[in-house]
């Protein structure tokens, strides 16, 4: 049984990428089989595992845009690459992305395109997470059609509380119209600063709003995970003993713990 | 004579709402009548500064959508507020500011609806501060084709850097077809902290690349900036003698230097 995560939250910076591609590479240590889907226009899944976003051809860009009905569209495995990660395979993204949700207004099934383009691959894979850009836009509804379940990256700050409001409404929207099988896998903190009161008092706040929903494990502020994208590698590689990369081990060991729970 | 400036990058969480209020309420202490749109539909400047984003009403989407030529339309001076800073105004931005760019596709001067708007206020104002949302679509292309110059807020740190190519090819389009007099005001490293090299790291490769466009003020990484929204205030009566006030400070006396020399 596949299970499908979008990564997401419009507010930006907030660990989205981060959590994409660290998440990923410590599934696929536990052995897990994992795709990466990119559909940030941004590109830093990409460039966060090596590769050149200027130059990747195909991209997920293509295989939205031409859909299934087009003679010689490509399909999503003609974009799928090997990474330097044991069983982390990634669909990249490029710039062009950007101007998919302008082109895609008068496309059929607009929103299922993800959701078709990788039910084709399904099989191959135990987990397929994907990273979503910071708006809500017909991207993110994409990644959230295609997906079982939501991860929520909350930055242990104000600014990003403010705005969960805004994506839960979204997320029940997609779930009555799109997707009725949607749910909110779960919210995790990220950059907590011991050193600060704001930290704590936003992590007690959201264990208010969504009991149960929480992951236990927390992600440090770790300078090393801003880092490791600059050298094109996971933190699984670029520095395995840090407090980022043993937080990331942890939230892989509680998803697959969850997983096996359902 | 009125300066614009928006105040973009489509990397989230580089400091780009934190800098258009900080920076507005300084320039209001020194004595500057300042107009802050909001143009995020995350609208994080207008909670910033005390107001409820769910409820204000007529906002920055209104006039946006309306247009000039709709009877009964709202014009941008129905929606300023003034705030709890003398000299600083907002035009509030709202939730379904999200629906915008759908919404203006088939719609004439898409592109120039926010320089219309602005254009009917401009005399009361010495400077009007723009604030981007994380994309590159059309409220940013709104918000750099009413500006004279973009400051373009930089993390210091690697995943921020690489975007900066997107970022300058988006403004080299919009001078060449929408905006002639745009020109990149300068870029300002935010969130330094000096007890990681990579920041230093940063810092230098973006001096290098953009020489004589790198703001001297640099904005250190300090936990009352991100304090002060959650009681909706701004730095300035938070905690004006934090360090984050004092460098905003420093870069509202850079700024109107660098207007002074024009
Ligand atoms: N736990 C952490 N500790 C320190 N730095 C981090 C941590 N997580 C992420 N970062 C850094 O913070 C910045 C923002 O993270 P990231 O790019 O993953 O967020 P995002 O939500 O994907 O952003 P966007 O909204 O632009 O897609 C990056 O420079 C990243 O390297
Ligand atoms: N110099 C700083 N030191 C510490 N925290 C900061 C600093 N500047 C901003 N922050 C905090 O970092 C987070 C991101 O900043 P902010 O929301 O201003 O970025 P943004 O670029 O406007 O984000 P978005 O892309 O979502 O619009 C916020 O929680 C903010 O309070
Ligand atoms: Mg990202
Ligand atoms: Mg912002």
């Amino acid at each position: 049984m596949t299970h499908i995560y979008a990564i997401g939250n419009q507010k930006g910076g907030v660990g989205k990428t981060t959590t994409a591609v660290s998440l990923g590479a410590y599934l696929a240590h536990r052995q897990k089989q994992v795709l990466l889907v990119d559909m940030d226009p941004q590109a830093n899944a990409t460039s966060s595992l090596g590769f050149d976003k200027y130059t990747v051809y195909p991209s997920v860009y293509n295989v939205l845009i031409d859909g299934s009905e087009k003679a010689g569209a490509f399909s999503l495995s003609d974009c799928i690459r090997h990474t330097s990660i044991q069983g982390l395979d990634l669909v990249p993204s490029a710039p062009e992305l950007a101007g998919a949700e302008v082109e895609l207004v008068p496309a059929s099934e607009r929103e299922n395109r993800l959701r078709q383009a990788i039910s084709t691959v399904l099989m191959q894979y135990d987990i397929i997470l994907i990273d979503c850009p910071p708006s809500l836009g017909l991207l993110t509804v994409n990644a959230v059609t295609a997906a079982d379940g939501i991860i929520i990256p909350v930055q242990c700050e104000y600014l990003p509380l403010e705005g969960l409001g805004a994506l839960i409404r979204t997320i029940d929207l997609v779930r009555e119209r799109l997707n009725p099988r949607l749910e909110i896998t779960g919210l995790l903190m990220t950059m907590y600063d011991p050193r600060t009161n704001l930290a704590q008092q936003v992590v007690d706040e959201v264990r208010r709003h969504f009991p149960d929903k929480v992951f236990r494990t927390i992600i440090p502020r770790n300078v090393r995970l801003s880092e490791a994208p600059s050298f094109g590698q996971t933190i699984l590689t670029y520095d395995p003993q840090s407090r980022g990369a043993l937080a990331y081990q942890m939230l892989a060991d509680e998803l697959i713990q969850r997983e096996q729970a359902l």
